[in-house]
């Protein structure tokens, strides 16, 4: 089973 | 007002090729700096980022910065009307809810006009820092494409490791398995068919093949592809668009739970 987390996960929100 | 002219019209051509699939609706931003899109796919573990910069339009005219939402599969039906010579100007009104493309025949015999409408799209700016990564490959980008398209007949998923040895591609599926690897290859006659890797540490990361694959749409804007990896970030597969920007794709790996 993998796991796929979103780009959100890695960077912030300007 | 806006008004961009874009000599070279194909490469907007190119651009939407690249991204349309990926991306259905999207913000295009217009500043000083250059005409440029943020926007991630549906299931938000992909994101593109483009940038047009001001200097490589024959003329770039944005009074005030703007953010104009597409629907990127109407944008490509109109772009396609342009024929692959034409001039290409994007045209806006202050307040207006449509763009205009024109398109001009190289001998000015030809000029069309055809007006898009806008529309209202809510979406999240990330900002993307500048990063180290454990390793670069820079490779030729139609010999990317041609290994995403082979490991995709075997499998779903691309294991990508950089190691000193080089860069393998690997996969694996129910009718078995394959291993493509790269070695550093600097010693050949165009600059355009090396592969460069650099590596500061070992890296080994899992992607969709279905996305990469979605990437390489946008091998015929560029002769290379740079491969940035990173255990802690998403994979960077950039596409240079000469003398102009870049179109950018983040892909979030896949993590053994």
């Amino acid at each position: 089973p993998c796991l796929q987390r979103k780009i959100s996960d890695y960077f912030e929100g300007d | 007002m806006l008004e961009l002219r874009l000599v070279q019209g194909s490469l907007l051509k190119k651009v939407l090729e690249a991204i349309k699939d990926l991306v259905t609706d999207a913000n295009f931003d217009c500043s000083a700096t250059g005409f440029s899109l943020q926007a991630m796919d549906s299931s938000h573990v992909a994101l593109v980022a483009l940038l047009l910069r001001s200097e490589g339009f024959e003329h770039y005219r944005c009074d005030r910065n703007i953010s104009m939402g597409m629907n990127l599969n109407n944008m490509s039906k109109m772009l396609k009307c342009a024929g692959n010579d034409d001039i290409i100007t994007i045209k806006g009104d202050d307040g207006s809810d449509t763009i205009t493309f024109m398109f001009e025949s190289p001998t000015q015999d030809k000029i069309a006009d055809f007006e898009m409408k806008l529309m209202d799209i809510d979406s999240e700016h990330l900002g993307i820092p500048e990063a180290e990564y454990h390793a670069i490959v820079r490779m030729p980008s139609a010999e990317f494409s041609r290994i995403c398209k082979d490991l995709s007949s075997i499998g779903d998923t691309v294991v990508i490791s950089v190691t000193k040895e080089g860069v393998k591609f690997s996969t694996r599926g129910d009718i078995g398995a394959a291993n493509i690897v790269l070695r550093q290859n600097t010693t050949v006659d165009k600059p355009e068919e090396a592969t460069i890797i650099e590596m500061n540490e070992p890296v080994s990361l899992t992607f969709a093949l279905r996305y990469m694959n979605s990437f390489t749409k946008a091998t015929p804007l560029s002769s290379m592809v740079t491969i940035s990896l990173s255990s802690e970030l998403p994979v960077v597969v950039e596409y240079k668009i000469a003398e102009m920007g870049y179109v950018r794709f983040y892909l979030a790996p896949k993590i053994e739970e």
